[in-house]
């Protein structure tokens, strides 16, 4: 999956990728204080090539509030519920909305959910339908974060650590190795780091083609923009 | 060589002067709105005038919509008329000393249509009868009962249903509990996406209960049930020529924690079976309760005695201790069905304000008796307004008259004055199933406060749009008009509220490619969508009918009369009349819809039959007023 920060109060975009197995489940949030936790397990093509670098997705995520008692497990297929005991299990197919005073769903059938967690937190799922009979290619799950105001300082993640505001600098824009994607030097951190000038989409707008968000690109898995490595955030299960 | 000839009821030179030459039953089922037709056809063999009788149960639900028959290549057809203007016809025809046709209440869910007509020699006659209904769903399955009984060998038996479900059928049984095992394999049952066809057509020796008797072997029930694919979502919408039909059973929604008062009549006219049934049933009934809800127990003769004074939770211990209770009840005194039930409504309320029962949980009574009160508040009109203004919307009362001695319209006015339904219960061996069948239906509620929207200006004449409640294995449907003949979309909101959260479900369907949908399948009747809307509007007119005032009665009568009358549906306002020639005079029979309300008898001649008598024995028919 592909990663886009805002950076420098929302003036510029940091991009980098986690490559990571099919079946891995990674952290994306986590915020102790409120007890509150995002996991998202990777999924890759139908077929698998040798010698060809293998592209993975977001097939699932796991949302938890333990102190709403709640929890949310969005797969391309459903999306299932839990709250207390109760557990209620909506289709993609159906426009619904399930609303709580300390958590609201809203599903826009085909399209995306949107999770509002009281005044802490606001995600966005996007869901990428594939034609079935695609050979290669399968559904996945897109994650935004809409509002994360009331999650603590304490919240990490691959996304979540990145809820405080980054202050990266760039500088010494320089031509890179490929026409028209420039190199530049990012210090972010306390790393300094080779970044390429290039695009991602974001999908809330148009799921199908995705709007070009310009970014610079953090090569190695996002090696020294993210703490650590990517497998410091591998998670044993989904909730 | 010897010529192989084809078997026949003429057979062993017992040959019938009657013959029931052939009969088809013809289903076809669109969202679960069935229309059936039966066609009987009977020959004359012999060389005089026989009579002949048309007889078929159709299910209390259905409304007849046609009747025919074909003499002489001359076509009688039904008409159907306002109740009181059939009535003067039949008296009239009374006073001629002419016959007339009727419909019976038949058992439990059945109705008998009953006619006979007189047939010259070597003549034969067609009898054709219609009727709708929408198939309920009921504890997870629409029922579809077909009641056969032929009474002789028929040369073209034919049973065959077409169910068009847009949403997909999920299974599809059928039962006929008349078919031995090695013969269940005539009955062809074709089922995929969807579309099933049901087809069932035994040979003549398949029909013979033994090699060479002329005893058949169909007399009983065809039973096909079957449900559709469900999601959790705002449901199915169909929309054909201007009318739109919803039906909304959300699937994957978690139970609602419920509380019960059973309110138990053990006065002395329960005694023996009937207070054993209870007992048996209320033993299972509260084994079966979720630890999550709540009971208690209220019994009453001419007394009240409430289990230990209040409410509890159904946990094992609280469960073991009430049904060694209920074991205990034993019948005696009279009866008082007021003081019992604003004693339940007190129970709850004080329940409520202790804070004892889960918020969001839906709290119902359920009273049983069998008798009329007569001890303390006697007068029903009195005993209905308490338990209303006591109750004031908060709480559903579901009233089971059991046996043949209850006074049904009193119980069913309290049951739908208070957000419940009224049951008879029938005194028979299998009363404890029955009461448990009833509970089974109300024991899990999945939805409160459900509540249709669909876009103001677009629509008109829906059906009822709000329902207090959603129980499990049921089927919410509304139907109605649209108005805007440039709407593109319909889109329908449901709002209702689950154990702890409000949901809102969203459908939105394309009007044309909706049309276009149901337009394309072969099984259905065109203007389905429109009768099912006619067939549901009667039937919540006549239930709200019931507990309505009296000029909101005229109004509701007038409605349901210009309903009946103009989509030709024999509900308890209308009448059918039928012109039937005899000799050279015309004979008029009026077919009329039965209401619960009738004193119910044990059914002692059923199904679909075809009789003889001398024409010069005229069968006694009497006149049932269903109102």
């Amino acid at each position: 999956p592909h990663f886009i920060i805002s950076i420098n109060d929302r003036s510029d975009a940091i991009c980098f990728n986690i490559d990571g197995k099919p079946g891995a489940i990674l952290n994306v949030v986590t915020d102790p204080s409120t007890d509150f936790v995002v996991n998202g397990e990777l999924i890759g093509e139908k077929k698998i090539e040798k010698n060809v670098k293998m592209n993975t997705y977001f097939g699932k995520f796991g949302i938890v509030n333990t102190q709403m008692g709640v929890k949310v497990e969005v797969s391309t297929k459903m999306i299932t519920v839990f709250h207390g005991v109760e557990k209620i299990i909506f289709p993609w197919s159906s426009t619904a909305s399930l609303t709580k005073e300390s958590f609201s769903i809203s599903i826009v059938k085909e399209k995306n959910l949107t999770l509002t967690m009281g005044d802490d937190a606001t995600f966005v799922i996007v869901l990428h339908r594939v034609w079935k009979n695609h050979p290669l290619h399968r559904d996945f799950l897109g994650f935004y974060t809409l509002d994360s105001h009331r999650l603590s300082n304490r919240t990490h993640g691959l996304l979540g650590q990145f809820y405080r505001e980054v202050n990266a600098e760039i500088y010494n824009i320089r031509p890179g190795l490929d026409q028209g994607k420039p190199d530049a030097t990012m210090i972010v951190k306390g790393h300094k780091l080779r970044v390429t000038r290039g695009y991602q989409k974001d999908y809330r707008l148009d799921p199908k083609r995705g709007t070009n968000i310009p970014c610079w690109f953090v090569h190695y898995n996002g090696k020294g923009f993210i703490d650590g490595i990517p497998t410091d955030y591998v998670v044993t299960s989904l909730f | 060589g010897r010529t192989l000839k084809k078997r026949s009821i003429e057979e062993h030179g017992k040959k019938m002067d009657l013959e029931l030459h052939a009969m088809k039953i013809e289903s076809k089922v669109t969202s679960r709105f069935a229309h059936t037709v039966v066609i009987s056809q009977v020959l004359n063999r012999a060389n005089v005038s026989k009579e002949a009788f048309f007889e078929i149960e159709l299910p209390k639900t259905a409304f007849i919509t046609n009747f025919s028959m074909t003499l002489d290549g001359v076509t009688y057809v039904g008409v159907v008329k306002e109740k009181e203007v059939a009535q003067k016809q039949y008296q009239q025809a009374v006073s001629r000393g002419q016959t007339a046709g009727l419909v019976k209440a038949s058992g439990r869910k059945m109705e008998k249509f009953k006619v006979s007509v007189n047939i010259g020699t070597k003549k034969k006659v067609i009898f054709e009868l219609t009727y709708e209904e929408l198939l309920k769903r009921h504890l997870g399955a629409y029922e579809m009962q077909i009641r056969v009984k032929p009474q002789q060998l028929v040369n073209h038996f034919q049973i065959d249903v077409h169910i068009f479900e847009p949403q997909g059928i999920a299974f599809l049984n059928v039962d006929a509990n008349f078919l031995t095992n090695n013969l269940t394999s005539i009955v062809k049952n074709t089922t995929s996406g969807t579309k099933a066809h049901v087809s069932f057509k035994p040979t003549l020796q398949q029909q013979r209960k033994c090699p060479d008797c002329h005893e058949t072997i169909l007399d009983g029930d065809f039973i096909i049930k079957y449900d559709v694919n469900r999601d959790l979502s705002a449901g199915s919408v169909q929309i054909v020529n201007g009318y739109f039909v919803h039906h909304f059973a959300p699937a994957n929604l978690a139970r609602i924690p419920k509380n019960v008062i059973f309110v138990i009549d053990h006065s002395g006219s329960m005694s023996g079976t009937k207070m054993h049934q209870t007992n048996e049933a209320l033993v299972k009934i509260l084994g079966d309760m979720d630890t999550k809800d709540h009971f208690g127990i209220i019994i009453f003769d001419d007394t009240i005695d409430t289990w230990k004074g209040t409410i509890f939770q159904a946990t094992l211990e609280n469960v073991i201790e009430a049904k060694k209770f209920v074991k205990s009840i034993s019948a005696r005194g009279g009866t008082n069905i007021n003081d019992p039930m604003v004693s339940a409504v007190r129970l709850l309320d004080k329940a409520y304000q202790d804070k004892q029962l889960p918020e969001r949980s839906v709290s119902m009574i359920i009273l049983l008796t069998d008798g009329h009160p007569n001890s303390g508040e006697s007068d029903p009109t009195r005993i209905q307004q308490n338990v209303k203004n006591a109750a004031n919307g908060k709480y559903n009362v579901y009233c089971l008259g059991f046996g043949y001695d209850v006074n049904y319209n009193f119980l069913e006015k309290m049951a739908l004055e208070n957000n419940g339904v009224a049951r008879r219960i029938y005194e028979d061996s299998d009363a404890p199933l029955q009461l448990q069948g009833f509970y089974d239906e109300v024991a899990n509620p999945l939805l409160l406060d459900i509540e249709f929207q669909y876009p103001e200006n677009a629509i008109s004449e829906s059906t009822q749009a709000n329902f207090k409640h959603l129980f499990a294995g049921s089927e919410i449907v509304v139907a109605g008009k649209i108005v805007d003949n440039s709407l593109d979309y319909l889109r329908a909101d449901v709002v209702a509220k689950t154990a702890n959260e409000n949901l809102t479900l969203q459908a939105e369907v394309k009007v044309s490619e909706a049309e276009n949908i149901t337009q394309q399948q072969q099984y259905i009747f065109g203007d389905f969508t429109e009768r099912l809307w006619a067939y549901l509007t009667i039937q919540q007119l006549l239930e709200k009918r019931i507990s309505a005032e009296t000029d909101e009665k005229k109004n509701l009568t007038d409605r349901i009369l210009e309903l009946s009358l103009k989509y030709s549906f024999v509900t308890t306002l209308t009448s059918m009349v039928v012109t039937k020639p005899e000799e050279n005079k015309n004979n008029t029979f009026v077919a009329d819809k039965p209401s619960e309300d009738e004193k119910v008898t044990r059914p002692s001649f059923s199904g679909y039959s075809m009789g003889v008598s001398s024409r010069f024995q005229r069968p006694v028919y009497s006149y049932v007023d269903s109102d």
